[in-house]
């Protein structure tokens, strides 16, 4: 049965499509089977792998309604000599809000949609930066969210708001659904604010907070302009020797 | 009459909250009567001028309820000798979405609000990271857009996205409705991939790209976290000095 990781923070910029589909690429490296799926209607995590969703004819669009299966939407990243599957996004799911919203089981599309999928090992889910029907698609069809936070002013206020918003759906739609944990993103060691935010995520986390924070690194910022991940475009860098560590953390507490 | 400038942008972390609370101070010190509206959800504006959101009574919530007037939720912030008007978010927003999705006119809650309002010469809107309600709103009460825009991948592929949504929201809902112009925020010069999209934001917008950009400067991160805008944090930093320069440009251009 795979883990179905939701990848959310409803706060914008803060790494969200930089780990889905880097910490993507590094299990895939450590032989893991991946599936990974871009709802954010920016398609970022899509053309960030060199795809170009606005070319597209089968989306996750498409299999949201229904003219679609995910195996015929899947396009194969070969990662050095390994592959993951990829569900791409469509720049018309930001219309999809509008039109899905009075539909019956609104939230439950993508789980629907994963309910026959079975062999992989991690299928993660990179969200848009709000609370809306596709971020709550995702955290009805995960069991587990992870949250990436930069370590700036206000990453813990945002973040209470998420916390009680999952609360709600484990309640009301989600029983499975639990807390995976806690990254920091973008660090850098010489910001203070970053290291006091860091100290405070530990605190109030404990062992949900995963312990390596994902350094600041311009390869991150570049590597999806050349449409590769981080270990293609820069494999000695600290970018991709910290997503490597945390993939390896997240096997290891399997 | 006041100009109504929506600040927006759909991809997360560019800096729209950075220009919505440190462009309204500069033009306050420049003399102008300001008025700054806060409708994101995670009412970053407002924490980051130092206001617990979580704790107010009234809000651009109750406004949109019509249990107060604009002039009920105000908060004078003071900016040095000078002071302007603030219309602090609420969390409750985020809830706002789902419950006024269909009220009749749901568009034109902000718009209803403000057409009493004729004192300021500046009213600027911050804006959450997607297209959803709560933008909508602003587009639509706003006779101008202006976009903070991070000089990354993918920046102009998401703008093409938001310019349609104008255009659909021009033809449709709001004739006024402009672009104002463009502005590259968190600009590094050393960074190969900052000055390559500023050099196509420039030949694709012409004048409507404001010519300085904003630089990366760390005091524009560290200012929200001690409730203050750039101008009491750091008043010699690039951020102050930047945004000034901008306050400047856009009186010009009057
Ligand atoms: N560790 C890092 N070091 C340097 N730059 C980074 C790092 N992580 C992310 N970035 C950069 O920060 C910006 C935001 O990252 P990203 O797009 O992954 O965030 P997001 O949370 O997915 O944004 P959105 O809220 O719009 O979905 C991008 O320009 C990205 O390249
Ligand atoms: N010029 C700058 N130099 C350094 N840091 C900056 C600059 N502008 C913004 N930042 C930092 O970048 C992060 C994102 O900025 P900000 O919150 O203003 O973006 P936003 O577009 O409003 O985000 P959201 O999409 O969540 O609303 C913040 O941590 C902020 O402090
Ligand atoms: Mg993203
Ligand atoms: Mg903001």
């Amino acid at each position: 049965k795979p883990r179905i990781i939701a990848i959310a923070n409803q706060k914008g910029g803060v790494g969200k499509t930089t780990t889905a589909i880097n910490l993507s690429a590094a299990l895939t490296r450590l032989d893991k089977q991946v599936m990974l799926i871009d709802i954010d209607p920016g398609a970022h995590a899509t053309y960030g792998l060199g795809i170009l969703a606005h070319k597209l004819e089968r989306t996750v669009y498409n299999v949201f309604k229904g003219e679609a299966t995910i195996e015929d939407a899947i396009i194969e990243i070969l990662i050095e000599d390994k592959s993951m599957d990829f569900l791409p996004s469509s720049l018309e799911l930001a219309e999809a809000e509008m039109i899905l919203f009075n539909t019956p089981g609104r939230e439950f599309l993508l789980s629907n949609a994963l309910s026959s999928i079975t062999k992989y090992d991690f299928i993660f889910i990179d969200c848009p930066p709000s609370l809306g029907l596709m971020t709550l698609n995702a955290l009805v069809a995960a069991r587990e969210v992870f949250i990436p936070l930069q370590a700036e002013f206000l990453a813990l206020q945002g973040l209470s708001k998420l916390l009680d918003s999952i609360a709600i759906i484990k309640e009301r739609l989600n029983p499975a659904l639990e807390l995976m944990g806690v990254v920091a993103t973008r660090f850098d060691g010489r910001r203070i604010l970053n290291r006091e935010v860091v100290e405070k995520i530990r605190s109030y986390f404990g062992e949900k907070a995963y312990n390596l924070p994902i350094r600041e690194n311009i390869s991150l910022a570049e590597s999806p302009s050349h449409g590769l991940t981080i270990f293609e475009y820069s494999p000695s860098s600290y970018g991709a020797t910290d997503y490597l560590a945390l993939a390896e953390d997240i096997l290891e507490r399997t």
